[in-house]
C-alpha cells in the first residue's frame, strides 16, 4: 500500500543543510499497523509528510498503491489525500472558526456525492473517541486532548485504506490513549487499513506488528540511539 | 508564592454551562515543585490559565505573593505576567515570523532595560535543552519537539520566581524529556522557584514533592478515577 525507496529529504542549502531524511526504504502492508519511533528531531513528521504526498522528496520515490507519486498531476494528488490518506497532524491543524463536527465533515466535501460517507458519521467517530459532546464546541473550546481527537476523527472520516498519524495520543492520559490506540488497531485489523503512527510513547509499542527506529533520519531497529 | 482558593471556572451558560473548575484550594510555595496529573478535559490548562493571570476564575480568589490578582491594574497584571511568571503553554504559541532566538529574546523587552537579562540568556536557554542549533529558525522549521523547547526557553528567560507548565514533555522523547524535567527541577531545588507542571506523563511524576490528582475539574489525591 506504501513504499519509500531511497527517500531522503533535505532542507536548506550549503551550511544551513538539514537532512531530516538520509535514505529511507520502507514498505507497508495491507492490515498492517506499523510504529515508528525515534527521538525529537529524529524526522518523523518529515517522514510522514513525504509519505502522505504533503511534502516532496529531495530524492527517492514513494508509492502508493503501486503509483508513483511524483508522476501524479496536481489533481491526481489532491484526489490521493482526499480519498486514499487520512493524515493526523502533530499540531491538529483544525479550523478554529468551525465546530468539531463541521471539522471532521469538512473532508466529505471532497468526495463526489455518491462516495460520501453517511450523514451522521462525524458524529459516530466523535462518539467512538469520547468526544460526543464537544460536537458543536469549536477548537479554542477544547482542550488539547479533545482537538487531538477531533483531529483523528477527521483523519478517519473518509474511511481511508492508509492512515498516517504524527503522535496521535501525544496529548493523552492513559485511558484516552488506549481508546485511541483500540481505534487505530481496530482499522487494521479488522478493516484492512494499513496504520502508519509515529510517536514518543513506548505503550504505542507494545500493540504494533513491527516497530521501526528512527534517528537522525535513518530507519533501522529498536536498540536505543545507535542502537539495532 | 502562588495560593488559590475557592476558585471555579465555567464556561458557557445554561444548558451548554462547563464547570472546567469546581471548587479549587491550592497553595504552592517557594522552591516546590508540584505535578497535576488527570485525564484529558478535567482542567489541566484551565487550572493553569487561572493561575497565571490569563483568565479570571468563575468565583474564588488567586493571589501571587499575597497579592490578589482581582484586585490589580490591568498594568500591574501585566508586570506580574512579564516579570514574575513564566508560562509554558500546551500548543507553545511561538511567533511564526521570528526565529527561535528571538522569540525567546522577546519577554526580555518587557523588563526595565537595568533589568533586563544578559543578552546570551537566550541563547543559553536553547543550548542547555539541546536546541542551540536551531536558534535561527523559525518554528515552522522546527520539530514540534524542538518548538517545545523553545516555548520552554521562551518562559524561564526573564528568570521569573514562578512557573507554570503545560505538559512540557508531551512532544518528547525520554531523553529530552528527562532533560526539560533535570531543568524544571533545578529551578525549583537550586534556584528556589515555584513549579506547577500538569502532565500526562507519569513519569514526572516520579520527580515532584507532591502529586494532586484532577477530575472533572477537582482536585485530590492520586489514586486514579473516583480515587483516594
Ligand atoms: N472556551 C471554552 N468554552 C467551553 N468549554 C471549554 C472552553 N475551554 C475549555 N473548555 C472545556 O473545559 C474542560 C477543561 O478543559 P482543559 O483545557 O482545562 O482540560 P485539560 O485537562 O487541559 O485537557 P487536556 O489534557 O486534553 O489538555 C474541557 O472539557 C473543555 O472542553
Ligand atoms: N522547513 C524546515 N527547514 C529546516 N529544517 C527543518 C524544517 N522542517 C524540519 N526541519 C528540521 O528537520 C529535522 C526533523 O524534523 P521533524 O519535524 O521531522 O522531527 P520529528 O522527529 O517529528 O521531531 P519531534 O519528535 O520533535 O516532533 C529537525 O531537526 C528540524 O529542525
Ligand atoms: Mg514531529
Ligand atoms: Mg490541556
Amino acid at each position: 500500500v506504501l513504499e519509500l525507496e531511497g527517500v531522503s529529504k533535505v532542507y536548506g542549502h550549503g551550511e544551513a543543510a538539514v537532512a531530516a531524511l538520509d535514505g529511507i526504504d520502507l514498505e507497508l502492508a495491507r492490515g498492517e499497523l506499523l510504529v515508528i519511533m525515534g527521538p525529537s528531531g529524529s524526522g518523523k513528521t518529515t517522514l510522514l509528510q513525504v509519505a502522505g504526498a504533503l511534502s516532496s522528496p529531495t530524492s527517492g520515490t514513494v508509492r502508493v498503491d503501486g503509483d508513483r507519486i511524483d508522476r501524479m498531476s496536481r489533481r491526481e494528488v489532491a484526489r490521493l489525500r482526499a480519498e486514499r490518506i487520512g493524515f493526523v497532524f502533530q499540531a491538529f491543524n483544525l479550523l478554529s472558526n468551525l465546530s468539531a463536527e463541521s471539522n471532521v465533515r469538512l473532508p466529505t466535501m471532497l468526495l463526489p456525492r455518491r462516495r460520501r460517507p453517511d450523514d451522521r458519521r462525524p458524529r459516530e467517530l466523535l462518539e467512538e473517541l469520547g468526544v460526543g459532546n464537544r460536537a458543536r464546541h469549536r477548537p479554542g473550546q477544547l482542550s488539547g486532548g479533545q482537538q487531538q481527537r477531533v483531529a483523528l476523527a477527521r483523519a478517519l472520516v473518509n474511511d481511508p485504506a492508509l492512515i498516517l498519524a504524527d503522535e496521535p495520543t501525544g496529548n493523552l492520559d492513559s485511558r484516552s490513549g488506549e481508546q485511541v490506540l483500540e481505534l487505530l488497531e481496530r482499522m487494521a485489523r479488522a478493516r484492512g487499513k494499513s496504520v502508519l503512527i509515529v510517536t514518543h510513547d513506548e505503550r504505542i509499542a507494545g500493540q504494533a506488528d513491527r516497530v521501526l527506529w528512527l534517528q537522525d533520519g535513518r530507519l533501522g531497529r529498536p536498540g536505543g540511539p545507535g542502537g539495532a
